[in-house]
Parts: C-alpha cells; structure tokens; sequence
C-alpha cells in the first residue's frame, strides 16, 4: 500500500498552558484527535486527500472551541462571517469563499464551487445564491454565535483593545 | 482557522482551510485563509500548505505558495522551506503557522508563535496532537 499521512490545525497564537485549564487542554486534544481520526480513516481506506482534508474540517468547524463554523469570531457589527478554501495538487482546481453568514459548513461550499469549475472565489451574497442552489446546507446564523466569542468582542470595544489582545489564537 | 493537509495512497495532496476571521473585524476585511496561495494551496509536484495567522501578513509573503514554489524549485527540505517563509512572515512582523506535507508523506508544522492547536497522522504509524510549542 502507498503511504498516506495528515496533519491538521485549529489556530495559532499566544496559546499559553497557564493561561488554560487542564480541562480546556484535554478537551481542545480531544477535538483535535477525533478530528485526526476522521481525515486518517478516510486515507487508511483508500479515500481520496480531498474527502480527508473535508472530513477533518466539518468536523472542526462544527466544533465551538475553534475559530471556523460554530465558534467563529464576531465582527465589529456582531455578525459571524466565515470564509474557506480548499485545493487539489493534482489537478489545482480551487475553490473558496468569503464573507457568508448562514453555511453551516463553509467548507463544503468551497468545494462545490471547485466542483462547478466555472470560477474560484464567491463573495457574500453571491456566494449564499450559489450554496442554494447546490444545495448546500444553510442555517440561521445564530448557529454560529457562542458567548464566548460574544464577550471576547465585548472586551475588545470596551477596552479599546486589539483582536490579539482578546484572543488566543489567530485566523 | 482551522485547516487540513493531506497526501492519499493514489499520491494526490490537498489542502483546506476555513476561519471566522479576526475578531472585530470591519469593512469586509478578509484575511488569508480563502486566498488561494496565502492560506492554502496544494500542487502534487511540491506540497500542500494550510495556514493560521495574522493574515495580512500571510497575504503579502504569498505564504503557502512561497513554500510550495521553493519546494518545486529548490532541493530544500520541506521542515527549513517552512521555517525560511515562516521567518520572513516575522520578519515583517506577522505571527502564525503552517501546516504540511509533501509528495514523500512528511507531515510537518511550522509556528513562530507561542502555541498551535495542531496534529498529524501517517500510514507510518505516527499519531500525535499537541497545542505548546515544544510539545
């Protein structure tokens, strides 16, 4: 069998242990090996990287510790826009998108417009007039919303504060 | 942002990356993980690249596929081609990671910051996550 391997993220930045209960560490570890698991289970049965790298993402973006789908930041106007992209190195056809506000999985989105072939980028309301018509799955864009994220804008408008002073990680 | 790159058993890589941005974001900013060569990009004769960071950074460095480019190019290995673009993203005082893997099945991280939610697995039997650098 041919070799196959994975490797994924959830963010980076000033990500420090005393700054995180043991709790959050073994929990945001134990998303990020459920999310491993199901990118190498697609790769260990011959599935495609494509399938791997989607497997990994919805499941991230579904997970409201990390920045992307449920759990994404706010925007100054308290909105939560999402934006991904996704790539094939075999054929390097690309799809992405931005600033959409009710795809419960942006992902899925990007690689429907790579699939389409027509075009790379959709924006906005475009790019939801799109998801529609292929289908995609739309929630309402209070699915995205955790209080968290909520009090993270807060603290940042209340203190004159920069986004990397109220968060964590970037991206 | 969290973002995945794979190497499968027919050899193809792929590469993705998806975010909520930065928070407080204004004016329709857009950062660099849907930018394809900034965030995220693939090509079998090199690499796949997905990136986190301060993404106006990624952006003006062209970040995955400045790494991808000297690995097509270069007989750089893929860990000091990472660390080279990582280290001009410092440079210009940008902060983040990326992850990779390459034709060969390497799957490997570069980070100039002080954590990384991150981990990798391979047909070799490796399997790992970690969130501190030095883990």
């Amino acid at each position: 069998q041919q070799r196959w391997s994975l490797a994924i993220h959830g963010g980076a930045g000033v990500i420090l242990r005393e700054n995180m209960t043991p709790e959050e560490e073994a929990s945001h570890k134990a998303a990020l090996a459920a999310a491993l698991d199901a990118g190498s289970e697609v790769l260990k049965t011959g599935g495609t990287a494509l399938d791997a790298v989607e497997a990994v993402i919805v499941r991230l973006e579904d997970d409201p510790q990390f920045n992307a789908g449920r759990g994404a930041v706010f925007t100054w106007d308290e909105t939560n826009e999402l934006d991904a992209a996704i790539m094939d190195g075999r054929t390097r056809e690309a799809g992405a998108i931005t600033g959409v506000t009710a795809i419960k999985n942006p992902i899925l989105l990007a690689r429907a417009v790579m699939a389409d072939g027509r075009h790379v980028f959709l924006s906005g309301a475009g790019a939801e007039t799109f998801a529609k018509d292929r289908g995609i799955e739309t929630v309402d864009p209070a699915y995205f919303r955790t209080e968290r994220r909520l009090e993270s804008l807060k603290r940042m408008k209340a203190n004159a504060l920069s986004a990397l002073d109220v968060d964590h990680k970037f991206g | 942002t969290v973002g995945a790159v794979a190497l499968d058993t027919h050899g193809n890589l792929a590469a993705g990356t998806s975010t909520g941005g930065l928070t407080g974001k204004r004016w329709g900013r857009i950062g660099d993980a849907p930018i394809i060569g900034a965030g995220t990009y693939a090509d079998n004769r090199s690499c796949a690249v997905s990136a986190t960071g301060a993404g106006e950074y990624f952006i003006r460095v062209g970040v995955a596929r400045e790494i991808c480019s000297r690995l097509r190019l270069t007989d750089l290995p893929a860990q000091t081609a990472a660390d080279e673009v990582m280290a001009e993203v410092k440079e210009l005082g940008g902060d983040g990671g990326v992850i990779l893997v390459t034709p060969a099945g390497d799957a490997l991280f570069s980070f100039n910051t002080p954590g990384m939610y991150r981990g990798r697995a391979t047909s070799e039997g490796m399997r790992e996550v970690a969130i501190f650098a030095g883990e």
